[in-house]
């Protein structure tokens, strides 16, 4: 089974700012 | 066929032809006759002029033969000949003819150094203690270990009244002695120019009044002649005229230089060494996979490797690293469906932003290092019995 790649609106970046890539 | 390689290509040791290295170069005298003119002598007349460039002319010409000093009445009676060979030669012979009695002392001298400096060859007179300081050659040749100056007798008058002086560089060299071997031979037989010092005239051999005012004399020779090749050092089969008209080896064996006398920019694999008969010692290009232009030799490297291989790749490109450009620099790795000396051989890791612990990825493998929970060469997927949360710290939890 090949799960799908990782959906990077997903995330909440409230707490994780300053870690959010440049997309 | 190439001299300098064999018929596999493989590289040999290889030297210039015997050549003279005087013919067509000018020569300096420092007396000659013509100014101003007399009855036998006129600079200003081809017919009669002896210029000190018959000495080293190709021959041909309709006028004189013979170079002639100034008529020399009192002391100093010597005149000074120096020839610049353009370039270093190895000597074999040097030679010159006289036109009319030969002198009774000479002294050949040699200049490693374009004419800065200048050191004896041989000393040719009967009389060498009171002209040169010297000892009469021992017949068993040099007394040291290594060449030396020696003093042999003065060129003999022949019967029409000329005489010739020929010097073997070897004379001044103990038997057993070979150019390949032997780096004092090859220091002895180096040089850029030749002076020959016409010391004292034959008439006034003996007398006492050798000093004073005498009755006048004037030197007068032809076809000097050097002997030698064209040192390159065992890397050259020819040499030959750059742009600026200087005459430089053509080098092989990946040395460069006027003498071939050190290794090419990229040729630094191991240290540069003069050519053999037996082998070429041939500079090596640095291994770098075609990624680097430029290398440098490490002696410590060439130790360690056996005295194989010392140079080290500079300024690897194509995201490459390594002392041979031989892996991928960090953040990349190897391609194995690319040759290694591709360009396209090292790839980005594009390790993924959340899901990879970090950016650099095995450079081997090109696998980055993943998050709990996460998965792929990218770290782009959670595992199987995770999914996705919302959190970018964990972004793979286990599922319910």
């Amino acid at each position: 089974e090949v799960m799908p790649t990782l959906d990077m609106a997903l995330f909440d970046w409230t707490d994780y700012e300053d870690l959010k890539p440049e997309v | 066929g190439d001299p300098c390689h064999d018929e596999g290509g493989a590289p040999r040791g290889c030297v210039p032809g015997l050549v003279n290295a005087a013919l067509g170069r000018d020569v300096l005298a420092s007396s000659t006759c013509g100014r101003p003119a007399t009855r036998a002598c006129d600079a200003s007349d081809p017919r009669r002029a002896h210029p000190a460039a018959l000495l080293t002319a190709a021959g041909g010409t309709a006028g004189p033969l013979c170079w002639r000093s100034d008529s020399l009445v009192r002391a100093p009676l010597n005149v000074t000949l120096t020839v610049p060979l353009g370039k270093a030669f190895e000597l074999v012979f040097v030679s010159l003819r006289f036109c009319s009695q030969p002198p009774a002392s000479v002294a050949l001298l040699k200049s490693q150094d374009h004419g800065r400096s200048w050191a004896p060859l041989g000393f040719f007179s009967s009389r060498c203690a009171l002209d040169y300081g010297r000892l009469p050659r021992p017949s068993t040749g040099p007394a040291g270990p290594g060449p030396e100056a020696l003093c042999f007798p003065p060129p003999q008058a022949q019967p029409d009244g000329s005489g010739l002086l020929a010097f073997s560089v070897q004379d001044g060299s103990p038997p057993g002695l070979d150019l390949d071997n032997s780096p004092v031979l090859q220091d002895w037989v180096t040089a850029t120019d030749i002076r020959v010092v016409l010391t004292r005239p034959t008439m006034l051999l003996g007398d006492a009044r050798d000093t004073e005012a005498v009755a006048p004399y004037t030197y007068s020779a032809t076809e000097l002649q050097v002997g030698g090749r064209c040192k390159c050092n065992g890397h050259a089969s020819q040499c030959l005229l750059d742009a600026q008209g200087h005459l430089v080896c053509d080098c092989r064996h990946g040395t460069e230089g006027p003498d071939c006398s050190r290794c090419k920019p990229f040729y630094c694999d191991r240290p540069w060494q003069r050519a053999t008969t037996r082998d070429a010692h041939a500079c090596l290009a640095c291994s770098c996979n075609g990624h680097a232009r430029r290398c440098r030799f490490n002696m410590e490297l060439y130790r360690l490797s056996g005295r194989r291989s010392g140079g080290v790749c500079l300024n690897c490109r194509h995201n490459t690293a390594g002392r041979h450009c031989h892996y991928c620099r960090e953040g990349f790795y190897r391609d194995p469906g690319q040759a290694l000396s591709d360009r396209r051989a090292c790839r980005a890791c594009d390790c993924h932003p959340v899901g990879a612990a970090g950016k650099t990825c095995n450079q081997t493998t090109g696998q980055c290092p993943c998050k709990d929970g996460v998965t792929g060469l990218t770290c782009n997927r959670c595992a199987l019995g995770f999914q996705q949360s919302r959190s970018p710290v964990a972004p793979c939890v286990k599922t319910p």
